[in-house]
């Protein structure tokens, strides 16, 4: 374990929690995606399967069994308990177009042809692309709430430390999966044109707008 | 490379 993947970690927790306390406590989940929450619960169900298999740490443990409760519930919470509030008419990006090919590739490049590491394989490439929904949602809109966009500030930044964890620990443990790093850099550079509106904007107090 | 199988990141 090192600072940035640490730092990396509690950005990534600390977007779930806003995201959820935003919903909770408006009770609306107006302007998120819940397309990409889908997407995100995939990703963690498809790569935590080794969560009792597999024991690396108490940290890692307790970790993978937040992020799953945590994003399986925001999935409950907006298409259940506030689905009246769920925006469908703007949350309209064909998952299946992320879905297949990620699923498609996860076959074609992996580190082994075997159940738990396509699966794993899968969900970091469908990791680097589950955002679209979300980013689309929000270029259809033309704006996002603060609290949306403080959420993907810290959704962002995590993947984006986690390249610099993957440099530190090339230099320091020889240790590198080019997998992971091209999807996480794929994933971070989705994030690019948000991050400069985001500093720009948002930091200056205004309202996140997007160029229409 | 160094072909480290154990997936210890989350």
């Amino acid at each position: 374990m090192n600072v940035f993947r640490l730092v990396g970690d509690l950005s990534h927790l600390l977007a779930i929690i806003i995201l959820l306390l935003k919903i909770w406590k408006t009770r609306s989940c107006a302007g998120v995606s819940g397309k990409s929450q889908i997407l995100f619960s995939l990703v963690f169900i498809t790569r935590y399967l080794d969560l009792f298999t597999n024991f690396i740490s108490v940290y890692n443990s307790v970790m993978k069994i937040i992020y799953l409760v945590t994003s399986l519930g925001t999935v409950y919470l907006m298409y259940f308990k506030f689905k009246a509030t769920y925006d469908s008419n703007h949350d309209t990006f064909r998952i299946e177009f992320l879905v297949v090919p990620v699923g498609g590739l996860s076959f074609l490049v992996n580190h082994d042809f075997t159940p738990l590491e396509i699966l794993w394989t899968f969900s970091i490439y469908l990791e680097s692309v589950a955002i679209l929904p979300q980013l689309f949602m929000i270029s259809k809109t033309g704006e996002a709430e603060t609290i949306t966009s403080h959420y993907l500030f810290a959704l962002g930044s995590y993947r984006a430390l986690y390249i610099v964890n993957w440099v530190y620990r090339y230099y320091t443990e020889g240790f590198f999966d080019l997998i992971a790093i091209v999807a996480g850099c794929v994933q971070t550079i989705l994030y690019c044109d948000f991050f400069y509106l985001y500093i720009t904007k948002v930091l200056k107090g205004k309202q996140l707008k997007l160029p229409a | 490379n160094v072909e480290v199988k154990v997936k210890d990141e989350l």
